[in-house]
C-alpha cells in the first residue's frame, strides 16, 4: 500500500479523529 | 504445535491431513453442540486453560485430567432460553458470556465462579434485540442492540468478581452493526462492519464515532474478525459468509484489507482462498492465523499475511466438522 493509494499517513491517527470527533 | 512439528507444511501448498486429531470431549447428554471456546481458570491457586462446550440448554467446564482426557467440572443448566453462542473474554480469568436466544441474541449471561460463596453462578448482563456481540480484553463486552426506532450500542465491564463495574454508550452509525473486532494493541480502539458493508472505527474510552470507511462492492457482505494497527495503517481482517461465488478461484475465506482512518480510503492487501474450490462456512481468526469450517466439512488453516493455506483437517470418521475455534 502507498500513501498514492491510500492518501496521506498519519500515524497518530487515533488520537486526531478523537480530537475532531464530535464528543 | 504438535502437529506442526510431525507435519511441516510443504513450500508448493498445504500437506493434507498437517492437523491431527488429538482428543475428544464425550458428551454423555444427547443435545447437540452449539460452540466452543476456552476459558483460563483459576482453582487451588494454579491458573490454566479450561475448554467451554455450549448446547441449547446447558453450557460445561472442562479440565484436562490427562493426555488426551477431559472432565467435566460443572454445567450451568439454561433451560428457558436456547443457548446461541458462547461470547469469551480474551485474557479473563473464571469468567465466561453466553447469548441466549431463538433466532438472534436476546440476552447475554455471565457465567462465573463465586469463591464467596464457593458456587458456580450466571447472572443477566443484558436483554434486549442484540445483533452483535464481542468481548474485549480487560472484562469488557460491547453489544448493539436494536429496537424500531434506533440502534444503541453499549460497553459493559466487569469486576473481578464479575459484577458489572461500568456502562459506556457508543455513538451507533446509521446502519446496523453486524459485528465488532478488537484492534491489536490498541486498548481503546474498536472496529466494526454493518450492514450497509463499512468498517467503523470508535473510541471505547469517549464513546466517540471516529471514521466509517466504506469497504466497496469487491467485498460483499464484510464480518469483521480481528484488527492491527500498523505504520498508521488499520488492516482489518474480514471474511464474507453470504458473498456469491465466483466460478474462477471460489471465494477468499478470509481478506486482509488496509484501512486510512484518516482519509477513509482502502486497499486489498492480502486474501486468503479455500485449497480447493470450496465456500468458508464460519471460522475464528488470532493473531494473524485464519481457521474454517469449508462446505467440503473440513478444517483448513491459513497464515493471514501471507494467504498461504498451512494446514487442512478432512472430516472425520463421524462426519464433516461445525466449528472451529483457536485458543
Amino acid at each position: 500500500c502507498s500513501e498514492s493509494d491510500l492518501g496521506p499517513i498519519s500515524l497518530n491517527w487515533f488520537e486526531e479523529l478523537s480530537a475532531e470527533a464530535p464528543p | 504445535d504438535v502437529a506442526e512439528q510431525l507435519s511441516p507444511v510443504l513450500p508448493d501448498g498445504p500437506r493434507e491431513e498437517s492437523l491431527q486429531f488429538l482428543s475428544e470431549l464425550k458428551d454423555s447428554s444427547c443435545s447437540c453442540a452449539v460452540d466452543v471456546s476456552t476459558v483460563w481458570w483459576a482453582a487451588a491457586g494454579c491458573r490454566e486453560l479450561r475448554v467451554v462446550t455450549a448446547s441449547e440448554s446447558a453450557v460445561s467446564l472442562w479440565e484436562p485430567l490427562a493426555p488426551d482426557c477431559w472432565g467435566r467440572v460443572h454445567t450451568w443448566h439454561l433451560t428457558e432460553i436456547p443457548v446461541i453462542q458462547i461470547v469469551p473474554l480474551p485474557d479473563t480469568c473464571n469468567l465466561v458470556c453466553v447469548a441466549l436466544g431463538e433466532l438472534e441474541i436476546g440476552e447475554i449471561r455471565l457465567l462465573l465462579y463465586s469463591s464467596e460463596t464457593d458456587s458456580f453462578k450466571h447472572s443477566l448482563v443484558k436483554t434486549g434485540n442484540i445483533k452483535a456481540v464481542v468481548g474485549l480484553k480487560d472484562r469488557r463486552l460491547v453489544s448493539s442492540s436494536r429496537t424500531m426506532q434506533e440502534q444503541q450500542l453499549e460497553m459493559v465491564s466487569f469486576s473481578e468478581t464479575g459484577g458489572s463495574k461500568d456502562r459506556q454508550t457508543l455513538m451507533p452509525p446509521e446502519e446496523t452493526v453486524t459485528a465488532f473486532a478488537e484492534v491489536e494493541g490498541m486498548r481503546e480502539a474498536l472496529v466494526g462492519t454493518t450492514a450497509g458493508n463499512s468498517v467503523v472505527v470508535w473510541n471505547l474510552k469517549t464513546g466517540q464515532l471516529l471514521r466509517k470507511m466504506q469497504v466497496g462492492y469487491s467485498y460483499p457482505a464484510s464480518i469483521c474478525h480481528r484488527a492491527y494497527s500498523d505504520s498508521g495503517l488499520l488492516f482489518v481482517v474480514l471474511s464474507h459468509p453470504h458473498a456469491k461465488e465466483s466460478e474462477s478461484c471460489g471465494s477468499p475465506a478470509f481478506r486482509v484489507v488496509a484501512f486510512n482512518p484518516r482519509t477513509g480510503r482502502s486497499a486489498g492487501v492480502m486474501f486468503s482462498c479455500p485449497p480447493c474450490p470450496r465456500r468458508y462456512l464460519e471460522g475464528d481468526v488470532w493473531d494473524t492465523a485464519g481457521a474454517a469450517v469449508l462446505t467440503s466439512g473440513a478444517v483448513a488453516v491459513w497464515d493471514l499475511l501471507r494467504g498461504r493455506c498451512t494446514a487442512v483437517l478432512p472430516p472425520g470418521p463421524a462426519g464433516h466438522w461445525a466449528l472451529a475455534r483457536w485458543a
